[in-house]
């Protein structure tokens, strides 16, 4: 089938590409073992490719589950826009990052490359505007977060002069180090 | 509250709650936590005076320990109050979670009591010993640990060296580490918290070796707190991070135990000695698997999601560069390259969520059919949880990283949250299973999978799309 972009697409590119790391490996490790090899040397052997398998699997479990959800009649459409941007958003960001093997594995060639790329560029544009209230939305208090830099009320700055201020080395203008090592050193004219 | 960061809040075209509520599992229960956030983690009790980066190494675990005993005392107000009994989820919230990493950053030397010494007496004790043991713990009049990995050896359980000797005559199993290797090493809370552990050791009896078997084993004196004859015992030193959970080694000459301090469920030892084997040896897994499984979400979804909150809300505060010349300074999050370094990660922390919930719920379905003896679905989520921890705890290392290097040289420092953040997800990549073990382990499940494809059995739901797709080449 040829390539399209959309969610359906990119779901069964993940099990093909899953489908095909296993049944590769699986039949490396039975051809190298009905060759008379000793079945955990063949395991070694491969075992990199197993991982890769392995992760694959794992990666379309994710993306399954996630798409899943989209399909809870409960979920408001406005929700639903924005959690199936971010879910093909993911998709595509993991599909990218692992592109040979999805162009070995699945439908997709090399020409459909450019679009999906121009596809994730849309969908950061498109999540854009609801980053904010996605990140307000995990409903992290601030005590939790506890950072200057992600505090709800955005005072970055102030707080981050704040923490600086507790610093026990602020707590006296001049430290001991001045007397002990500094002043010495610096007047010993080296 | 910051200008640009608020008319960010305006720009949102949905409902807030509704994904608040969603994320939690329903309404009721983001009420839940949201009480909780107010009881434990906003008592001033529990603010740092010196933030703890500045405390020494020993300053660091003391305050932990005494966070942690008021946590618990704080658990039991907060009981009193709501009139409500214990629960293992109030106790994983406060310890596993986000509650708990917010109270005592750099984790608690009493969190392997809650998530694996209980989990563990419960899932492999006797009704006799759960009755015994569980009370205990419960009330905290012990505290327990899991000792399992040793120097030498890691995820291969089967090469642990450590050993148990039964000795009919005293109805005394012999503990003993024959070399330096088969020490203990690693457990949270070991080196001068708990005071018995659960210890996986190779068991003897009548002259056979049967594999690895848990015993509960007092590791210390309830009055004094030294350490029992026979019970070399310390911590390991510091590590990248986590260094509030007091990681320790263990080591024994020959201490011994009552036979009754063999977990006996599934496998038993007769009082002369007679071995009589577990139904299945899978059952041992139930501890692992419910540890990894809590793994995905208390620790990678929770980091993930906290890294990616303050790498946001700080690229709507700073201002950098110009993309059109002459326009001045735009927030950073206009730039394409900074909503690559975030957006991914939003949605990976979903999904992370989402799986969580999934595969949570799997487990407990599939521990209700282990104990009515079905152990037909068990090497399915052993699969399934070894790789999600895998994956799940690799991709929040990363995410997190990227979140810090977002947010330039602010982020490098410790105030930033992080490298905490940081050094308590890479450190969820190694324990409970290196990550390429647990991908090693799941890959030989999914090769059976595609043997009994091609032979033309029914899968298991989620290798289910091996069958759809195995006719392609």
């Amino acid at each position: 089938l040829p390539w399209t972009n959309d969610l359906p697409s990119l779901v069964s590119a993940y099990y093909q590409t899953a489908t095909g790391l296993i049944r590769d490996v699986t039949e490396k490790v039975d051809k190298r073992v009905a060759k008379g090899h000793i079945p955990e040397d063949v395991w070694n052997y491969y075992s990199n490719m197993l991982v890769l398998a392995a992760e694959a699997h794992g990666r379309a479990f994710l993306v399954q589950r996630f798409c899943d959800i989209l399909s809870n009649k409960e979920i408001s459409p406005s929700l639903r826009n924005v959690l199936g941007a971010l879910c093909e958003l993911y998709a595509v960001y993991w599909l990218l990052k692992n592109l040979g093997h999805f162009l070995v594995h699945s439908n997709i060639r090399v020409p459909d490359v450019e679009s999906i790329m121009d596809w994730q560029d849309s969908l950061l544009q498109e999540i854009r505007p609801n980053a904010v209230s996605l990140v307000d939305a995990f409903d992290i208090a601030d005590e939790i977060l506890d950072s200057p830099l992600g505090a709800w009320d955005g005072n970055v700055y102030e707080r981050l002069f704040n923490e600086a201020q507790r610093s026990p080395l602020n707590s006296m203008p001049v430290d001991e180090s001045f007397e002990k090592y500094l002043k010495p050193f610096l007047r010993s004219n080296l | 509250v910051n200008e640009d960061l608020q008319k960010e809040r305006g720009k949102g075209n949905f409902n807030l709650e509704e994904l608040t509520n969603l994320l939690d599992g329903g309404a009721e229960k983001t009420e839940q936590r949201r009480e909780l956030v107010e009881f434990f983690v906003k008592d001033p009790d529990f603010k740092d005076k010196i933030p703890v980066e500045y405390l020494s190494y020993t300053d660091r675990y003391r305050e932990a320990v005494r966070k942690s005993c008021l946590m618990f005392y704080k658990i039991k107000d907060y009981q009193e109050k709501k009139k409500s009994g214990s629960s293992v989820e109030l106790y994983q919230a406060l310890l596993g979670g986000m509650l708990g990493s917010a109270v005592i950053k750099d984790g608690t030397p009493f969190a392997l009591h809650y998530v694996m010494f209980l989990p563990t007496l419960m899932g492999q004790g006797t009704v006799e010993q759960q009755a015994y043991w569980i009370g205990k713990a419960w009330n905290c009049q012990i505290l327990g640990t899991y000792a399992q990995t040793e120097l030498g050896h890691g995820t291969y359980i089967r090469g642990l060296e450590t050993t148990s000797h039964y000795d009919p005559d005293n109805e005394e199993f012999i503990l003993h580490s024959p070399t330096l290797t088969s020490y203990k090493w690693w457990p949270g809370g070991l080196g001068h918290s708990a005071n018995y552990a659960i210890v996986l050791a190779q068991l003897h009896t009548k002259g056979e070796c049967h594999g690895i078997h848990a015993f509960i084993v007092q590791l210390r004196d309830e009055e004094t707190h030294m350490p029992l004859p026979g019970i070399k015992i310390g911590e390991i030193g510091c590590k990248l991070g986590m260094n509030g959970v007091n990681q320790g080694y263990l080591g024994f000459d020959k201490v011994r135990v009552p036979r009754q301090n063999m977990l006996m469920k599934n496998a038993k030892v007769l009082k002369d000695g007679t071995y009589v084997k577990s139904p299945s040896d899978k059952l041992t897994y139930g501890t692992m698997i419910f540890v990894r499984v809590a793994v995905v979400r208390g620790i990678a979804a929770t980091y993930l999601s906290k890294a990616v909150t303050i790498a946001t809300r700080y690229s709507c505060v700073r201002r950098q560069s110009e993309i059109r010349p002459g326009e001045g300074e735009p927030i950073i999050i206009e730039y394409r390259t900074q909503q690559y370094k975030l957006f991914p990660w939003i949605a990976a922390s979903i999904a992370m969520n989402i799986a969580s919930t999934w595969i949570w719920d799997m487990y407990n379905s599939v521990t209700s059919e282990l104990e009515q003896g079905d152990l037909d679905r068990l090497p399915e989520l052993h699969a399934i949880s070894c790789v999600l921890k895998a994956l799940c705890t690799s991709d929040a290392a990363r995410g997190i990283e990227e979140c810090r290097k977002a947010t330039g040289g602010h982020g490098y420092m410790t105030c930033s949250a992080f490298p905490a953040a940081y050094g308590m997800t890479t450190a969820a990549e190694t324990y409970e299973g290196e990550n390429t073990v647990l991908y090693l382990q799941t890959s030989r499940y999914l090769m059976k999978a595609w043997h009994n494809v091609q032979n033309g059995q029914s899968m298991s739901p989620t290798v289910k799309y091996l069958e759809r797709h195995s006719e392609r080449k």
